[in-house]
Formats: structure tokens, C-alpha cells, sequence
């Protein structure tokens, strides 16, 4: 259970960086 | 079916999707009472990630000059916000208590909320970059109306000037967006469109010449001229409004297409 925790929450952080480059990539 | 429209969002969206869906279930079966894992770390990785998201958000908002963006954006930066603050506070109460159930929920509750927002906010930017290509389709189709009023050879090269790199433009943005579309029914009928719009554009400059030639030998047939040059400027025209059609639908669903 724990690495399934901390998995999710690294792909979640993964997830917002990216989200986070597909606003500076459009606005660039 | 595709659950995510487009490449971009489901390359993004859909590992965590996943990951949500697993650890649900994984929850529900540690309601026996498993202690949890000092998340703090992680969630404050997370948390950081988020800041930075809002900040760059926020400014997007307040620079950009799309109106319906800079409306959806911040209940979108706020889901995340209040998600990455359900996060943060999960991570305490477990640090207290490693058994405490509600905290089990709360972490859930939270990656949920996090996967609604950033697919809110990646939604609200791929629906503006869409309405650029649709502004950019409006475009050739309102200077395609110039058409009617080409009497002059001279007229007819300004026309194909003009036309010529906004044309090649919506083009290619349509070529790009097909590509980057995970619906084959959607794709399908872009390529489509595009196909016929290459065939129709020199069928419509050859049309518009012949009317000019047949107008200043005042021939009888220049009706019948104008009439095709009309008729092609017209299917060109439900072309393009076919393009705009296509282009805003998101869903999967079936009913969209006749």
C-alpha cells in the first residue's frame, strides 16, 4: 500500500508539472 | 471509446486516472486497518507543484485576452488549490494517527479533486486553442465571399494573394489538431474536409477565371459561369462549417455525427 501511495502522488506532481508546461508552452 | 479527446490530455490525465481508480479499491480493502505511510513528503512535493501551478494560472488569467479562458480558469486553479489543501491536511491527521480512517478518505477525496481540476483547466485551454483555429476557419470563410465581387483578372491575383496564407494556415492547423485527436469518427471527417478543400480551391480560382474571361467577351455562358463558380464557392463554404463543427465536439458520442 505504500508504494501505491506514493506512486500516486508522484504522478500526481508529474501530472501538475505538466499541466503547468502546457500553459507556459501556449502562452510562450 | 477514447475517455480523453485528445493525445495531449490523455497522455497527461491518464496514468493518475489510473492510479486513483487502483487506489480506491486498494482503500477498500485496507478498511481492516492497515497503518498508513508518512505521505509528507510526497504530499509537499505535491503541494509545491500546485503553488506553482496557481501562480503561472493566475497570470494566464490576468494577461491573457481570451475572454471564456479567463473565466474557466480560476474554478479550475481553485479545485486544485482547495484538493492540494485536502492533501496537505490528510498527510497531518495521518502523521497523528496512521489508522485514522477519515484521513484515508480525505487523501482519496483529494487526488480526485486534483484530477478534476487539472482536467477543468487543460479542457479550458484546449477548448481556447480550438476556438483560434475555428476564428482562423471564420476567416477564410468570410474572405472566400469576396468571390461574388471578382470581375477583373487584376482582382482575381489579389484574391489568390490574400487567401493564399490564411488558407495554408487553417490548413495546417486543422492537419495539426487531426493529429493530435484520439477520435477516429472526428478525424476522419477533418481529413475529409481537407481533401476536398484542396480540390475545390483550384476548382474555385479556375471558376472565378473563366467568369471573368466569359464576362469581358460578354458571352452568353458567363451565367452558367457564375453559377459554378457559386456553387464551388459554396462547397467550399460547408466545408469549412463542417471543419467548425467537428473541431468543437469533445465527446465520443455518436449522436454528434449524422
Amino acid at each position: 500500500l505504500r508504494v501505491g501511495w506514493e506512486q500516486l502522488l508522484t504522478s500526481i506532481a508529474r501530472c501538475i508539472n505538466e499541466v503547468e508546461n502546457q500553459i507556459l508552452t501556449r502562452d510562450s | 471509446m477514447p475517455v480523453f479527446h485528445t493525445k495531449t490530455i490523455e497522455s497527461i490525465l491518464e496514468p493518475v486516472a489510473q492510479q486513483v481508480s487502483r487506489l480506491v479499491i486498494l482503500h477498500e480493502e485496507a478498511e481492516d486497518g492497515n497503518a498508513m505511510p508518512d505521505l509528507s513528503q510526497s504530499v509537499a512535493t505535491v503541494k509545491h507543484a500546485v503553488d506553482n501551478l496557481i501562480q503561472i494560472g493566475y497570470e494566464t488569467v490576468n494577461t491573457s485576452d481570451d475572454s471564456i479562458l479567463k473565466q474557466d480558469m480560476p474554478p479550475a486553479l481553485q479545485r486544485v488549490e482547495e484538493a492540494a489543501t485536502s492533501l496537505l491536511e490528510a498527510s497531518n491527521m495521518l502523521k497523528e494517527d496512521p489508522f485514522f480512517a477519515p484521513a484515508r478518505k480525505k487523501l482519496i477525496n483529494g487526488s480526485r479533486g486534483i484530477l478534476q481540476g487539472t482536467s477543468a483547466l487543460l479542457l479550458a485551454f484546449d477548448e481556447s486553442e480550438v476556438r483560434k483555429i475555428i476564428a482562423q476557419c471564420r476567416r477564410v470563410l468570410e474572405y472566400i465571399g469576396i468571390t461574388e465581387v471578382i470581375e477583373s483578372m487584376d482582382d482575381l491575383v489579389t484574391f489568390v494573394k490574400n487567401i493564399s496564407p490564411g488558407l495554408t494556415r487553417m490548413t495546417k492547423q486543422v492537419d495539426d489538431r487531426e493529429k493530435e485527436l484520439t477520435h477516429q469518427v472526428h478525424k476522419d471527417i477533418l481529413l475529409r474536409c481537407l481533401e476536398e478543400i484542396k480540390v475545390l480551391t483550384p476548382v474555385l480560382i479556375s471558376g472565378i477565371k473563366t467568369y471573368i474571361q466569359l464576362l469581358s467577351s460578354n458571352s452568353p455562358s458567363s451565367a452558367d459561369a457564375k453559377n459554378n463558380r457559386d456553387h464551388t464557392c459554396k462547397a467550399l463554404g460547408v466545408e469549412i462549417e463542417e471543419i467548425i463543427r467537428v473541431l468543437q465536439l469533445t465527446s465520443a458520442g455518436e449522436d454528434d455525427i449524422e
